[in-house]
């Protein structure tokens, strides 16, 4: 089973 | 004040038709560099980035830094309301919760335009730092769009894999499995035919193929497509828009567990 990680995970916000 | 004019409107056109299925409402901002937009989907799993470089544009007045918030369905339906050779400027008076689109025929007998009302958005902005990657693959967008479509009636997602024999596209679904390996590929008459691979380390990550479906309908903008990898890392699918600039769409892995 894989699980999907939202975007935010990777970039942070400015 | 903002005027914006843009020679080659189709351009505008085909960047609307291909985030406008991805994201609902965002953005535009506008100052001296150009005119540029960063958004994420409704589930927040894939970010679109575009830049149109002021450079590009005919004319490019923007007199303070400006963000319109815009639904893109909206904006999508008054450009297809432009012809494809029609010169678009899109202008705004500052304070204004209106902006507008004009349409110019080439020959200059038929003005049109198109004024849209504006919207606050709330959104979040991320910081996306320059990096290098392990593997970066440069193939026909053509090409890459038939892979996405065809593996997406096989299975829902795509592991993309980068070795030094090539890039391999693989699926699985319950009526089976397939696997498109492309291999590096520069003997071809025309370089936006060829398949280049650049690869640091190996990688393999896996992606929703819903949403390299969505970012395939920018293939209308330009005959390659650049796909950047790291492992564990979003990749990034981009497509360079004729000297002006590009749309790059960042999508999360999916991480097994």
């Amino acid at each position: 089973c894989s699980r999907q990680f939202p975007i935010s995970l990777y970039f942070a916000t400015t | 004040m903002l005027e914006l004019r843009l020679v080659q409107g189709s351009l505008l056109k085909k960047v609307l038709e291909s985030i406008k299925e991805l994201v609902n409402d965002a953005n535009f901002d506008c100052s001296s560099t150009g005119f540029s937009l960063q958004a994420m989907d409704s589930s927040h799993v894939a970010l679109v980035a575009l830049l149109l470089r002021s450079e590009g544009f005919e004319h490019y007045r923007c007199d303070r830094n400006l963000s319109m918030g815009m639904n893109l369905n909206n904006m999508a339906k008054m450009l297809k309301c432009a012809g494809n050779d029609d010169i678009i400027t899109i202008k705004a008076d500052d304070g204004s919760d209106t902006v507008t689109f004009m349409f110019e025929s080439p020959t200059q007998d038929k003005i049109s335009d198109f004024e849209m009302k504006l919207m606050d958005i709330d959104s979040e902005h991320l910081g996306i730092p320059e990096a290098e990657y392990d593997a970066i693959v440069r193939m026909p967008s053509a090409e890459f769009a038939r892979i996405c479509k065809d593996l997406s009636s096989i299975g829902d997602t795509v592991v993309i894999s980068v070795t030094k024999e090539g890039v391999k596209f693989s699926t699985k679904g319950d009526i089976g499995a397939a696997n498109i390996v492309c291999r590096q590929n520069t003997t071809v008459d025309k370089p936006d035919d060829a398949t280049v691979i650049e690869m640091k380390e190996p990688v393999s990550l896996q992606f929703a193929l819903r949403y390299t479906n969505f970012f395939t309908k920018a293939t209308p903008l330009s005959s390659t497509v650049t796909i950047s990898l790291s492992n564990e890392l979003p990749v990034v699918v981009e497509y360079k828009i004729a000297e002006m600039g590009y749309v790059r769409f960042y999508l999360a892995p999916k991480i097994e567990e």
